[in-house]
């Protein structure tokens, strides 16, 4: 650019309505291509920046916004709209995220997005409940024995197919009775849950299908005497389509317009891994 | 605005364009 003529970004008020459905659109970007976590809703819009028409025209919004974690797995089908905010006396998550949305002939595109997410300080839950469990580390012996207690009493129960651990999503060890709260994703396999011998043997179906389980394992009795009874629920969500892999089509000419369709999902993530686009919403 | 002398020019309520409205509860 000449000197004195700097690319100026526009102020633009974070509630205004156009900057909101942005916003949104973002954080179903987030939630779309999470693979191991909880669905985030948005809280607060902090920051915005709206860039002027590039020569390809269109606009770009550079967002910083907040985000909770709701109780919705990211596998679970339910719209975010449909999923609670975990509230703060069940030790809150919050996301933080940067943005770089493209908004072109009505269309949202997003370049970039990077989100932390961080459980909110253990200061912050005593002050509105003192008494409440906080979260614990996921590699606790005593969060995995729980979910292995868990588990295999689901599959116990369950006349289907055996369902293997996907991840452990959230622990807590509760004081009184001494319990563990933990919530984990499962997902079916090949095996008949009746008839597994060697867990290691089974496979995940084709067509996936997870669920998602929340489970009170208490502390047994010293003695043997009776104790409170574990409680384990499962909802195994609808089976997802085998997605078939794009295969190089010979006929495809190589020139003309770009593809509308989006790109595919990037592979799952290690834990606490950033979504980094550029993908189109 | 014409005010009288001494007395402070009403400047409306403070509109402050960000951060937005939170929406849940602030962490």
């Amino acid at each position: 650019a000449p000197p004195g003529v700097g690319l100026a970004y526009g102020q633009v008020n974070c509630d205004d309505p156009e900057v909101e459905q942005v916003a949104m659109a973002a954080v179903d970007y987030i939630n779309k291509h999470r693979s191991q976590g909880y669905k985030h809703t948005l809280n607060q819009i902090d920051k915005v920046k709206v860039w002027p028409p590039r020569p390809t025209g269109g606009e770009v919004f550079e967002l910083e916004i907040d985000t909770l974690e709701t109780t919705c797995h990211v596998l679970d089908p339910t719209p975010v709209v449909n999923c609670s905010v975990r509230p703060l006396r069940y030790h809150a998550v919050e996301g933080d995220c940067d943005f770089r949305v493209l908004k072109q002939d009505g269309q949202l595109f997003v370049l970039f997005a990077k989100c932390d997410s961080s459980p909110d300080s253990a200061e912050d839950v005593r002050k509105v409940c003192p008494d409440c469990p906080l979260l614990a580390p996921l590699n606790n012996t005593g969060v995995a024995n729980a979910v292995d207690a868990a588990l295999e009493a689901f599959n116990a129960n369950n006349s289907g197919s055996y369902f293997q651990l996907v991840e452990i999503t959230r622990a807590q060890i509760v004081p009184l009775p001494p319990a563990t709260y933990v919530e984990f994703a499962v997902a079916a396999t090949d095996c008949v849950a009746k008839e597994v011998t060697d867990p290691a043997k089974c496979n995940l179906l084709a067509e996936k299908q997870y669920g998602f389980c929340r489970a009170t394992i208490y502390e047994k009795v010293l003695g043997g005497g009776p104790g409170n009874a574990d409680e384990v629920t499962c909802t195994v969500f609808p089976t997802q389509p085998v997605v078939l892999q794009p295969q190089p089509d010979t006929n495809t000419p190589t020139s003309g317009a770009a593809s509308a369709a989006p790109p595919p999902p990037p592979a799952n993530l290690p834990a606490g891994a950033k979504v980094v686009g550029p993908l189109v919403v | 605005k014409v005010v009288q002398p001494g007395v402070d020019a009403a400047t409306g309520p403070l509109v402050r364009p960000c951060p937005g409205r939170i929406r849940h509860f602030k962490v």
